[in-house]
């Protein structure tokens, strides 16, 4: 769909414009860790996508776990956020925005905000225990 | 900024670019694309030159729907807009179910969902060449762009990331916002 100028955008589709795929992450806002939310896995597979979720990782579950608390940290320090974790307004408000397709972190390597050395997320990053 | 793995960049200066020969593309479409370049080339020592030939191009621009066969669908109006490969890939696709516009104050729009194609192309065309994102909101390389909005100028971010793989264009003063103004406006030296 290509328009030359704004004119040449036709009533029709002023009136009928469709919305964001990712409008629906907009209901999520508010979600805290430890709970279960339904929608929760579709947000997971957008991290994914964009590399903030291991491609290792598969079958998600509806569940706000660790995995998801650390992608929102490392895309909140990517994307000048206040690093949460949390699932806030100001968060979901930029996820939903329209972007490139490319992933910001390929291969878990970024140069962006959260790739650099001596930054102050180093202390976010989940921690494990054999179980 | 931030470069693909390996920092891969292209090894000569003249490029050449196809568009898509199912995509039919007006002139207007590709007077967008020749901008876009012009933003690289006025601080880097490439150049870019439009070709018919699909098969000895370096870059090759192509709108999509929904699947096309790279792995990483479309999404239909907003989400994702485009998507390019680091050097010396060349694919440059971008999503054809957007509301592209091509001209004008694209911020006063009433189509919520208008997107600038020339702000896109710019960004996509910095993967081409080898830039990863960046973090920096002003930057071009910045991942995400709000429907409405209009960024095509490079900022300092960009620059210096182009120009740690390519140096710099000697013609380049330091301003390339001016450089592609004066261009546009007619009021250049017209040397190319």
């Amino acid at each position: 769909h290509f328009f030359p100028n704004l004119t040449s955008i036709p009533e029709e589709l002023l009136k009928n414009a469709t919305g964001n795929p990712w409008d629906f992450f907009q209901q999520l806002a508010g979600c805290h860790a430890g709970e279960k939310y339904d929608g929760l896995a579709k947000l997971k597979h957008y991290f994914q996508y964009f590399g903030y979720i291991p491609n290792s990782l598969s079958n998600f579950t509806d569940d706000f776990d660790d995995y998801l608390e650390s992608a929102l940290r490392t895309y909140q320090q990517n994307f000048n956020l206040n690093v949460t974790g949390e699932l806030d307004d100001q968060t979901v408000n930029h996820v939903v925005r329209p972007r490139c397709g490319n992933p910001d972190i390929i291969n878990g390597s970024t140069s962006m905000n959260s790739g650099k050395t001596n930054n102050t997320s180093s202390s976010h990053h989940f921690h494990t225990v054999s179980h | 900024y931030s470069f693909f793995t390996g920092q891969p960049r292209w090894r000569k200066q003249a490029l050449t670019y196809v568009f898509s020969p199912e995509n039919q593309l007006s002139d207007e479409v590709k007077a967008v694309f020749s901008r876009a370049f012009d933003r690289w080339s006025t601080v880097i020592p490439l150049n870019f030159s439009q070709t018919d030939s699909v098969y000895t191009a370096d870059i090759r621009i192509a709108f999509f729907s929904g699947d096309h066969g790279d792995g990483e669908p479309f999404d239909g109006v907003l989400g994702t807009l485009a998507h390019a490969f680091s050097p010396q890939n060349g694919r440059l696709h971008l999503d054809d179910d957007e509301h592209w516009v091509m001209t004008g104050d694209v911020r006063t729009s009433k189509l919520t969902s208008a997107v600038d194609l020339e702000s896109v192309a710019v960004h996509e065309i910095g993967h081409l060449l080898g830039l990863g994102h960046s973090s920096v909101e002003e930057s071009i390389m910045y991942p995400s762009i709000s429907s409405r909005t209009r960024k095509v100028e490079l900022a300092t971010d960009d620059i210096e990331g182009i120009q740690t793989l390519y140096g710099s264009n000697p013609n380049f003063n330091g301003s390339s916002a001016q450089s592609v103004q004066e261009r546009e406006t007619g009021s250049g030296s017209g040397s190319g």
